[in-house]
């Protein structure tokens, strides 16, 4: 649908849900917990590369849940908390490109420094 | 910036590439300009060049908007969610959700729908990517993964810049300008 300007979109698209808002009723959820709905969030992980490819999701806050959300939360420059702490939540659930952040395993979007300026800094200083 | 695994980029011999449109999409030409613009900010600050041909087959970045699975393994999702995506060099494939309420011109951040989403900023994202940029986690950059709707982030950050010039090298004409702060009009609350 194109719109040639912001005040051509029809009122009805305004109630328009996305598929993802289901994963703000996951906020507070933390490991050791089994929450219907987790399941799903464990697959948007995977279609983003922070879970590898299995077949066999469950709705367990497990260990693998718990790695992919810090690993998220680090890339997204969120605290690293492992839980889905309302932050997270409001990050996970934003419009997004569908390229995965982690592709073949890799994971290079964030080195996990705190400042990426003091990175590029002590390149350049090099 | 990030690179995709093995550093793919277009080679030495494409670096004056082509684009076309899926002519099933029947774009109007302002749609098009959209596009044009988007091109023009990677074309500034490397030595490629992008030039539009009607020839969808011959070209090298194929643009199109599907809806649902359009078979490539990567099925959109409807309003919202995942927006586009696009593949790495060469393959040259960028695929938009023609379900998302695409803002072609005005002011974005003004719109009082929630599902409004700036076309250009997308674009300029996913020729990121075509060119060989992974995701960033600097949030004023580029090629930082998401994007609220009502927003619009359309400049290059030097974090942009810096990766694009490692693969293709800089443009002669650049005068080195990209931003090196937030560089995206957004409004408050944007959030989907």
């Amino acid at each position: 649908h194109f719109f040639p300007n912001e005040t051509s979109i029809p009122p009805l698209l305004n109630s328009t849900q996305c598929n993802w808002d289901s994963f703000r009723n996951l906020s507070g959820c933390h490991a050791g917990e089994k929450v219907d709905g987790l399941s799903n969030l464990k697959k948007y992980f995977q279609y983003f590369g922070y879970i590898n490819n299995t077949s066999n999701f469950t709705d367990d806050f497990d260990e693998a849940l718990k790695s992919a959300l810090e690993t998220y939360q680090k890339n997204f420059n969120l605290n690293v908390t492992g839980e889905l702490d309302d932050f997270t939540v409001q990050q996970i659930v934003r419009p997004r490109c569908g390229v995965a952040d982690i592709v073949n395993g890799t994971s290079t979007m964030n080195s996990g420094k705190s400042n990426t300026s003091s990175t590029r800094f002590h390149t350049v200083s090099h | 910036y990030t690179l995709f695994p093995g550093e793919p980029r277009w080679p030495q011999s494409k670096r004056d590439l082509t684009y076309a449109f899926n002519p099933d999409n029947n774009l109007s030409d302002e749609v098009k300009s959209v596009f044009a613009r988007a091109f023009d900010r990677w074309s500034t600050v490397t030595p490629l060049t992008f030039t539009v041909t009607t020839s969808a087959n011959s070209a090298d970045i194929k643009i199109g908007f599907y809806n649902g699975d359009h078979g490539d393994g990567e099925p959109f999702d409807g309003v919202l969610g995942t927006l586009a995506h696009a593949f790495s060099p060469p393959n040259g494939r960028f695929h938009l959700d023609g379900a998302e309420s695409w803002v072609v011109s005005g002011d974005v951040t003004k719109s009082t729908s929630n599902t409004a989403v700036d076309l250009e900023s997308v674009a300029v994202h996913e020729i990121g990517h075509l060119l060989g940029l992974g995701h960033s986690s600097v949030v004023e950059s580029i090629m930082y993964p998401s994007i609220s709707s009502r927003t619009k982030k359309v400049e290059l950050a030097s974090d942009d810049v810096e990766g694009i010039q490692y693969l293709y090298g800089a443009n002669p004409s650049y005068n080195g300008s990209a931003t090196t702060s937030a560089s995206r009009e957004t409004s408050d609350g944007g959030e989907a």
